[in-house]
């Protein structure tokens, strides 16, 4: 079904951008 | 890299909104009126960062506003300054070429698409600061859509950000 195919792109690439979000080193120096 | 036009603004705004809703703060934040006396997003701040934002910072912020425009632009300037110093002092970077939200606008015509750049500085502290962790997981509990908008205005910030 490419609507579930698509769904499922669509999430993989915000857990990527969110993940790589978090594991970018922060500012701050503390 | 996507960029929001005007239409964006407020449909992120209307995100944002959802957004700021998961701090669970004690001032009601489900409309856009409801932000325009600078109170929420001080109390979101301060959850960011307290050490930062201090009771003694937050005290310069009027509770009392009203439909006073001129008590609202006065605490919404106070909140703007805040967010700055913020970037530059505690997360050491500077937004380049990122139009800073006209605060006239918000406090007199309570407009939506400057609120919604508030709120994208607001959400850069959050995604940078040193809990980003909780604030990036709440995020992904998010609609998807609401996700989607969220990410989008993060990647205009990171575009414009300078360490």
């Amino acid at each position: 079904d490419p609507n579930m195919k698509g769904a499922a792109a669509n999430e993989g690439v915000l857990a990527n951008f969110f993940n790589s979000l978090l594991s970018k080193k922060t500012g701050s120096p503390g | 890299m996507s960029t929001l036009n005007s239409v964006d603004r407020v449909e992120l705004c209307d995100s944002l909104l959802t957004w700021i809703q998961t701090f669970g703060l004690e001032a009601p934040c489900r409309t856009v009126d409801d932000l325009t006396s600078g109170i929420v997003m001080a109390q979101a701040l301060q959850k960011i960062d307290i050490v930062y934002f201090t009771d003694n910072w937050i005290s310069r912020i009027k509770p009392e506003v009203g439909d006073n425009w001129r008590l609202k632009i006065s605490n919404l300037k106070k909140v703007l300054k805040g967010i700055l110093d913020y970037n530059q002092e505690v997360l050491q970077q500077q937004i380049n070429d990122f139009t800073l939200p006209d605060i006239n606008l918000i406090g007199e015509h309570s407009d939506a698409a400057e609120l919604g750049r508030m709120l994208q500085l607001i959400l850069g502290c959050a995604v940078n600061c040193e809990q980003k962790q909780e604030y990036i997981q709440t995020i992904m509990m998010l609609e998807e859509s609401v996700q989607h908008v969220v990410m989008t205005a993060i990647q205009e910030l990171m575009s414009k950000e300078c360490p």
